[in-house]
């Protein structure tokens, strides 16, 4: 809440109209820049512990108790078992320039999606990469994405020549449900290693994770999203 | 010295042996003239004393209505996959752009890439992407209103007095925050921003908007800098193209959705999972 509220009081300085427009000093734009970061990084710090703690409830396999109201939930965070596995959400906010840390450095990394809109959407992502491997994307479902590894200008990573490789990983993301997520797992490898045979788990239903119960139900058939 | 296109099963676009973007063509095969290029105006330098002598600067934008193209010709470099097409253009050593087409989009997107501007002539420059098209749009555009309803505006006229303009083209450019269109009853050209900028149509069948701007001298309006920083810009604009009879979806429908996906596109988060088998993950 104390990371929204400088968010949120950040967010009110802007507004003022040589912010939004240009007109105001240099030296107090770069203020307005040092205050939005300082904000976000603030905020992208509560995110990741907030789902952290969704992932936490996600994988376990125990049901938690539930509480006087219905809900299904652990009094105390720290007394609810075990997770399975964690591991940080974090930005990247050089992908306006092509570039991230993780994504160009990890062997393995998860991409998340969050679609804001209120409809489900299809969106093309793109991923900063190294262009001397190969990679494989993968849904949930165990089922191969289709992608392009592309070449980025060479305008473009002159720009941060120290950390942007140079390539992006382009791929389609279907159905990403309306204030909900999908996730990817993304893996790079040399190019022998390729075309593994894997077991493909088709037949498990479409999950849709939505952020405002943040439940998982996969033993119903699940309707189509009404666009 | 090839002409090359790129395209999707709804429309292709394609380039002259120039390299500049010369045309698109429909699902339904046909074809119309369409043009982008960029140029930039040189802005206006005075002493501020008196109106006629107030310089181009961070609250005004004041051409000196001398406009020059960049280039007149573009080196380009043509990559094609199964996700997405794009060609790379450089116009010069501070202006590039990837023109792209994905293989469901039914829109082309342009990212450029602006900066920095070079005033090693001591010239300020207001650089702009204009598209042309053939469409007689009659000296109307649409520009919209904060992200709502479309503004009809009308070349060098104003609807509550008789306008006699000082300024040809300052006096055209109102603002676009998400899109710009024009269209002539039969088809409609429209351009999606992914930042608010200002834009016109200062002929017919044109569209323009600016991009980025290096200005030397302050316009005396308050903020007592020029707008001298050598930062590079990158964005993108999306352009939509079609028949306004019969297009399933509409026109207006396919600018609506487009501009809320750009407006509230999705957020990607990024999680190291090294350690992880996908087995496991899944």
């Amino acid at each position: 809440r104390v990371h929204l509220d400088y968010l949120s009081e950040v967010m009110g300085v802007l507004q003022h109209h040589d912010a939004i427009t240009g007109t105001s000093k240099e030296h107090v734009t770069q203020d307005y820049t040092v205050q939005i970061y300082s904000a976000l990084k603030a905020c992208s710090y509560s995110a990741k512990i907030v789902l952290n703690q969704l992932t936490r409830r996600q994988t376990n396999t125990d049901k938690p108790p539930e509480n006087e109201h219905g809900s299904a939930r652990y009094k105390d965070e720290a007394t609810s078992p075990e997770p399975l596995f964690t591991f940080d959400f974090d930005s990247c906010l050089l992908l306006n320039v092509s570039a991230c840390e993780i994504s160009e450095t990890r062997d393995k990394f998860m991409v998340t999606v969050y679609n804001a809109l209120a409809h489900s959407v299809f969106h093309y992502i793109r991923v900063p990469v190294d262009g001397s491997f190969e990679y494989e994307v993968t849904d949930y479902r165990s089922v191969p994405i289709p992608h392009q590894i592309i070449s980025v200008p060479p305008q473009v990573t002159a720009l941060h020549p120290d950390k942007a490789a140079g390539f992006e990983l382009v791929f389609l993301a279907t159905e990403l449900p309306p204030i909900g997520y999908k996730s990817f797992f993304i893996v790079r490898k040399p190019a022998r290693m390729l075309n593994t045979p894997r077991v493909l788990f088709r037949d498990i239903p479409e999950v849709v994770l939505v952020a405002n119960n943040a439940q998982m139900s996969s033993d119903q058939p699940q309707k189509p999203p009404r666009n | 010295s090839n002409v090359v296109s790129i395209g999707n099963k709804y429309f292709s676009v394609g380039f002259d042996s120039k390299g500049f973007l010369s045309s698109i063509s429909l699902e339904d095969g046909s074809e119309h003239k369409l043009s982008q290029n960029f140029f930039y105006y040189e802005g206006a330098v005075g002493d501020n004393r008196v109106f006629k002598n107030r310089s181009s600067g961070a609250y005004i934008f004041r051409p000196n209505s001398t406009e020059r193209w960049v280039t007149d010709h573009v080196n380009v470099k043509v990559i094609k996959g199964p996700v997405v097409e794009e060609v790379h253009q450089t116009f010069n050593d501070w202006i590039s752009q990837v023109v792209r087409i994905y293989r469901d989009y039914n829109y082309v997107e342009f990212e450029w890439l602006v900066g920095s501007i070079p005033v090693d002539d001591g010239v300020g420059k207001e650089v702009v992407s204009r598209f042309v098209s053939d469409i007689q749009s009659s000296n109307v555009f649409y520009t919209d209103s904060n992200g709502r309803e479309m503004i009809k505006r009308v070349r060098d006229h104003r609807e509550t007095w008789n306008l006699q303009l000082q300024e040809e083209i300052a006096g055209n450019y109102y603002p676009v925050t998400t899109n710009i269109a024009i269209e002539d009853g039969q088809r409609r050209l429209a351009i999606m921003n992914d930042r608010a900028q200002g834009g016109s149509s200062l002929q017919d069948g044109a569209l323009e908007l600016m991009v980025q701007r290096r200005l030397l001298h302050d316009d005396a309006f308050g903020v007592a800098e020029a707008l001298n920083q050598s930062y590079p810009v990158r964005g993108k604009h999306f352009l939509i193209f079609g028949k306004l009879d019969g297009s399933v979806p509409s026109m207006a429908a396919r600018e609506r959705f487009l501009q809320a996906e750009k407006l509230l596109s999705p957020w990607l988060f990024f999680s190291d999972v090294t350690s992880f088998e996908y087995e496991d993950w899944r």
